[in-house]
């Protein structure tokens, strides 16, 4: 018994092992084949370079092009793992993995708190969610007072800022999240458990014929 | 739900920005 592969999937730029890729992941080899499928649409639909840059990163988000976003931007960079401005397919399926439904919540809970922690400071920032909050507003059709949104910040800090300093930092919000579950739900995919049935063609270019 | 119940992380996680849902609907 072994493992046969072809060379096409190797050969594409950013390509990563998918049995590697799964053993380091909330995914089966067949899902990460099936992600692969995903990510060579995703990153061949502005430039066909194997690579998901934050442009195709925030089409693929939007269904359209769209002017910059600055939580999809956000998104962008923290699925950009090593930085190098460009989202290969392991820094997508390992990402991904995140927000997979059996991932465990501590690493939720992590990526959530990098998403919000704009400035990598390692806190949250109450300018920093205001940031968020107006940009949230600009992509709306909701309207809201400048003194509504400190009234919104005050709650959530009241109850998020436990030792009052005006940050929440990562113990803070581990509290804030655990008392406030629905937050996370931003961090679940439930898609990402049928993903070999949204991608069956991943079958006719898979490269693990026989997993001993 | 109105805004001024909700705390300010469940209305940025209503960010299509964050939506990575819109990856799997084509």
């Amino acid at each position: 018994m072994g493992c046969i592969f072809s060379k096409e999937n190797r050969q594409f730029p950013g390509y990563e092992d998918p049995i590697n890729l799964a053993s380091q992941t909330a995914f089966s080899v067949s899902e990460v084949e099936a992600l692969f499928e995903l990510y060579k649409s995703i990153s061949s639909s502005i430039i066909d370079d194997g690579l998901i840059n934050r442009e195709e990163f925030q089409l693929a988000i939007f269904n359209n092009r769209k002017k910059e976003n600055l939580l999809a931007n956000r998104l962008f960079d923290l699925f950009d793992v090593q930085q190098q401005g460009f989202i290969d397919f392991g820094d997508f399926v390992r990402s991904l993995s995140v927000f997979h439904p059996n991932a465990p919540e501590e690493d939720k809970i992590e990526f959530s708190f990098k998403l919000y922690d704009l400035d990598n400071t390692g806190f949250i920032e109450r300018q920093e969610v205001k940031q968020m909050l107006i940009a949230l507003l600009s992509e709306s059709e909701m309207k809201l007072a400048d003194e509504t949104i400190e009234i919104i910040l005050d709650k959530t800090f009241m109850e998020a800022d436990v030792k009052g300093d005006g940050k929440i930092d990562k113990s803070e919000w581990q509290s804030f999240v655990c008392k406030n579950p629905s937050l996370l739900k931003v961090m679940t995919l439930p898609y990402l458990r049928d993903i070999t049935t949204t991608f069956p063609s991943f079958v006719f270019n898979s490269e693990v014929d026989e997993i001993a | 739900a109105a805004p001024l119940t909700m705390n300010a992380f469940e209305l940025i996680s209503k960010s299509q920005g964050l939506n990575l849902s819109s990856l799997f609907e084509k």
